[in-house]
């Protein structure tokens, strides 16, 4: 998937598997990634586990779980609310489109999350205080979560490499199904401009997915996670993103 | 830090009760103990560093182990009070610490916001 951190660094990784994307005081975020297809490097978002911990008189502890194919707008417990407690309102899900697209408020720590299914795979976008970002009890001893850090190194997917190669072995090298080699990077520059008129990192993201997997859903995909940023992100000189994050070695990426 | 409401409500609170000797005195202290412990707790992320607010925590302490208080256990209902102005469109019985901005800005400028996304393949 497409990461874009607390800090406006944008990286593609693999990241195959459950990892932490939020871990602090107040918040925990889990995704799990599994590949588009069979033995493909190139994974997507299956499940989104989200802990909200108990905080005082404002809400008890509630999991919000999202799957392939399940997108509630309840915690697991079938609530969607904070609970029992006084202040239980400053924490409660909202059902945007049933089944397609969420948003959970977090007053009590001015927190807004959106979860989306857009064709079988999610998106998570959150906006957060940077003081509750940095709510941790040990920092010195805090763990790896990609919000905070990004991806780690070998989990990053170089598009350069991606984009060097021909349609065709791009297909083969990411082990993607028939449907992989069904754009032309010219082909999926012009779908992914329909929806992403700007060519920035969105819009790359959007071609490099056509490549990868020739799902026209991830055209949405990238065109709604704008869309998310555009809303929840503080600062609006920086939508658009143009340069990738620098790569493992050290080596700048291209720019766009 | 609004520890010294804390104080004037604990105060308020025992001033009320008789001497504690009874043991039916002693179940309303501690709870009105554990009710001042609550409301210290939800001022401890302003009053951090503030001599009213550690002095209160460490004699709340004392004054529990006097007492031979359970932490756990009843606190007071809390008051009824006049909502202030921007409450208006909130419960009532909403805390004020179950909203961040407004106890953000009371204390601080405005907060700055983060952002981050994870979506595609």
């Amino acid at each position: 998937p497409h990461l874009r951190t607390f800090t406006d660094t944008f990286q593609t990784c693999k990241i195959q598997g459950a990892w932490p994307l939020i871990d602090n005081n107040y918040l925990n975020v889990q995704v799990t990634n599994t590949p588009v297809h069979p033995g493909s490097t190139a994974t997507a978002t299956s499940k989104i586990t989200i802990i909200f911990k108990n905080f005082q008189e404002c809400v008890d502890q509630k999991v919000y779980q999202a799957e392939m194919d399940e997108l509630p707008a309840a915690f697991v417990d079938g609530s969607k609310n904070g609970g029992d407690k006084s202040g239980a309102n400053s924490l409660k899900i909202i059902e945007k489109v049933s089944g397609q697209h969420i948003e959970i408020q977090a007053k009590y720590i001015g927190t807004t999350i959106v979860v989306r299914q857009v064709g079988r795979y999610l998106t998570f976008a959150v906006r957060m205080p940077e003081e509750v970002v940095n709510a941790v009890e040990d920092k010195e001893n805090q763990g790896l979560y990609l919000c905070l850090q990004g991806c780690p190194q070998n989990q990053q997917i170089d598009f350069r490499t991606f984009h060097s190669q021909t349609p065709e072995t791009g297909s083969r090298r990411h082990g993607t199904g028939s449907n992989g080699s069904s754009f032309t990077p010219q082909m999926a520059g012009a779908k992914c401009k329909e929806k992403l008129p700007v060519e920035d990192l969105y819009f790359q993201s959007c071609v490099f997915d056509l490549l990868t997997t020739g799902d026209v859903n991830f055209t949405l995909a990238a065109y709604y996670a704008f869309e998310d940023v555009k809303v929840l992100h503080s600062n609006k000189d920086k939508l658009h993103l143009y340069e990738r994050t620098t790569f493992g070695s050290g080596t700048a990426a291209p720019q766009s | 830090c609004k520890i010294l409401k804390c104080n004037s409500e604990f105060w308020s609170t025992t001033s009320n009760s008789h001497h504690h000797t009874g043991a039916e005195d002693s179940v309303e202290f501690c709870t009105a103990l554990r009710t001042y412990a609550h409301c210290t707790r939800r001022t401890a992320r302003y009053c951090r560093g503030d001599l009213a607010y550690h002095s209160a925590v460490h004699g709340i302490d004392d004054l529990m182990s006097q007492h031979n208080c359970s932490k756990d256990g009843p606190t007071s209902q809390p008051r009824v009070r006049t909502p202030p102005p921007w409450d208006s469109q909130e419960r009532s019985d909403s805390p004020e610490i179950c909203h961040y901005e407004k106890n953000f800005h009371r204390h601080s400028a405005t907060p700055n916001y983060t952002h981050c996304g994870l979506f595609g393949d």
